[in-house]
Parts: C-alpha cells; sequence; structure tokens
C-alpha cells in the first residue's frame, strides 16, 4: 500500500470511485482522474487503484455513499489543505 | 426455476 498527499490544488477533487461494501468491489476503486482536479494535479493517484483509507480512516465495510461521503467531507473541511489517501494497485480481499 | 446469485452487484460511481 502506498499513501498519497493530495494537496487542494483545485476547486475539486477531480476523482470518480465505484464500489463499497456489498458490491462486487468491496473498497472503493478509482475509475476516472479528471484532468485539472487536485487529485490530477498532485499526479500520484492512478485509475486502478483501490483507496484503504482516507486520513486514516479505514474505509473497509463502508458502502459506497458512506465512503463516497467520507472522501468529500475530507476534501471540505477546511482543517487541512491536504487529503490522505491509503491505496493499493492489487484488488486484496482485505 | 431457482435461480442462484453468485455475485454481488455492481456499484455505483460517484464524482468527486
Amino acid at each position: 500500500a502506498t499513501l498519497v498527499r493530495v494537496a487542494k490544488t483545485a476547486s475539486t477533487l477531480g476523482i470518480a470511485i465505484e464500489g463499497g461494501a456489498n458490491t462486487r468491489q468491496p473498497l472503493p476503486r478509482i475509475v476516472t482522474i479528471q484532468r485539472g482536479g487536485s487529485a490530477h494535479n498532485c499526479g500520484q493517484l492512478k485509475v486502478g487503484q483501490i483507496i484503504l483509507e482516507v486520513n486514516g480512516v479505514s474505509l473497509r465495510g463502508r458502502e459506497h455513499r458512506d465512503a463516497a461521503r467520507l472522501i468529500a467531507e475530507a476534501f471540505k473541511t477546511k482543517d487541512r489543505d491536504y487529503v490522505d489517501f491509503l491505496v493499493t494497485e492489487f484488488n486484496v480481499a482485505l | 426455476v431457482r435461480e442462484k446469485r453468485l455475485t454481488l452487484p455492481p456499484s455505483e460511481i460517484t464524482m468527486l
């Protein structure tokens, strides 16, 4: 697993995710990275990566909407000017 | 006819 710190360099995070608990893809997977978004500017997130944690919070067992909300809130909060993602290239069953 | 579900449903996609 790799820790990627995405600085909030744009007004959007700019990733699309699929998956979550009780789906075929139990942990969220990055399916799109939008050009010009913070994630794209960061340059370290890639399509296909699985998101294990956001700011140290595990996504295991979270349904899609819950995981998406957690990521959205991490990006929205003014408490910090970055979001930490723990990602892996492998679709591990955790 | 009895249908057996072998796979979990697909997930929706959310743009963030």
